[in-house]
């Protein structure tokens, strides 16, 4: 069976997606076959890499019409990693789409579909604690937090905590909390360091590994491509997805 | 009645809250006794306030213990501002909570407690298109679209407008589209740029008002404070604010 990681956060805009986007390149760059599952129903890895809203099936439509999630897995130009988008979907239809994917059993069987053919599925996901996180939550054995290095979003990590202990001990044992990934953070910044000591001080299971705060990423979203394609000169950031794929193969072990 | 605003974005982490927060004392500093309503399961208004999550009182106590709003209502050093927290929750009941504002008829019975002494009711929602925006669409007559300058977040941005026209045309004929707001501009940086001349030239409504990055908001949410009270040199991103709040006043009328 894959390991299945959750990109999680209450707060949102704290870089969930940017972490999905190049964190599963890396992992797949390791050699880990990697499946990419978007489960927001903004469809936001189709829009980061520039697609258009209604480009891609993918989720939506194996809920909607029955599809066979092979039939819509899209290929990458990188070899071992393959992208289960959002799919189409109307944004008049979110809750129907909260309400299918929520469904007892429904996201179990959706993901037991790339069990055969992939070692590692990463699953992005809205912000908050919603129907769409909390059935992620109860389907997968690996739960990554996405903190931004400020004072506002460290104020609703006990939120996530909270949830994920709950969720452990009443629907899915298997549960852990892989590790409080440390995003956009500006060491320069005094506001910043507080945060990252309050981090570092007060929780268990914060990675190694954190993502700076870099325009790389606002131009990467600019182009529609994860940082290993923008070209040019190698971002120095890409080098920290690197390490972090490295220390989650270290931890899925 | 009290003009009810909603301030609303797809898109999670756009400043949503922060335009929230500091744009309700603009508002009554105008003298328009304004009412800031946190209706987002994370409670980030009173985060932002630095007030601890289980300190308010507010809309989940209304809910579930039938309290009067009055009774929860928390006046502030503004006069002519108060605020309905989102009140004690626990981030295991966050689905319930979402059920509860979404039932047929509860947010306009809340919401209709503050005509009284209110003109304005300004109800900060979490990010997305699920049960809680699109109860505060069908029951508030104004929405505001909180667009951050960047090309992720403005792809997304046709979502929110097709079910503000879907709601207009299928719930509340009342609702109209107050504007979009452009926030964290950063005029100096190309992908920012890009951005703010894909709003000019592609959307109807964008307001003349923008909100410029600054760290300032960190700094403020690192204290708990709205920017007007964060002390010492008046920040001039607060007369943004001023003329947000003077613009809006004027598209009310
Ligand atoms: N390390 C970073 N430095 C600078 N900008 C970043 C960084 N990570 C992400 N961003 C930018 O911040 C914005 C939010 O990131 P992203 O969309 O990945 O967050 P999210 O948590 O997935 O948001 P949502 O709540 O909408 O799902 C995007 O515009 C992205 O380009
Ligand atoms: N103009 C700005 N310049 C710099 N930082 C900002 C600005 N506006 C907001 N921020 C910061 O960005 C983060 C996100 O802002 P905020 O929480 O207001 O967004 P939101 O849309 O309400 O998020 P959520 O989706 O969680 O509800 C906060 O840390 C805030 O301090
Ligand atoms: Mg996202
Ligand atoms: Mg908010």
């Amino acid at each position: 069976m894959a390991d299945r990681i959750v990109v999680t956060s209450q707060k949102g805009g704290v870089g969930k997606t940017t972490v999905a986007l190049n964190l599963a390149p890396a992992l797949a760059r390791r050699g880990m076959r990697t499946a990419l599952v978007d489960l927001d129903p903004q469809g936001a890895i189709a829009l980061s890499l520039a697609k258009g809203d209604t480009e891609w099936r993918g989720v939506a439509d194996v809920l909607v019409q029955q599809l066979a999630v092979r039939d819509v897995l899209v290929r990458t130009k990188e070899p071992g990693l393959a992208i289960l988008p959002r799919g189409r979907l109307d944004p008049t239809d979110v809750r129907e789409f909260e309400r299918g994917v929520a469904e007892a059993g429904v996201l179990d069987r959706v993901l037991a579909e790339l069990d055969r053919d992939f070692d590692v599925v990463l699953v992005d996901t809205p912000s908050g604690l919603g129907a769409i996180p909390r059935a992620a939550l109860a389907a997968c054995g690996w739960a990554l937090a996405i903190e931004k290095a400020e004072a506002l979003s460290l104020r609703s990590i006990s939120q996530i905590l909270r949830v994920i202990e709950h969720v452990k001990g009443d629907e899915n044992p298997g549960l852990e909390l892989l590790g409080i990934l440390p995003t956009m953070v500006e060491l320069s910044k005094e506001f910043s360091q507080a945060a990252m000591v309050t981090l570092w001080s007060g929780f268990a299971g914060v990675l190694d590994a954190t993502i700076p705060r870099s325009d790389v990423f606002g131009r990467a979203s600019h182009l529609g491509l994860p940082l290993a394609y923008v070209g040019g000169k190698v971002p120095p950031e890409l080098r920290r997805f690197d390490a972090l794929a490295g220390e989650i193969e270290g931890l899925l072990r």
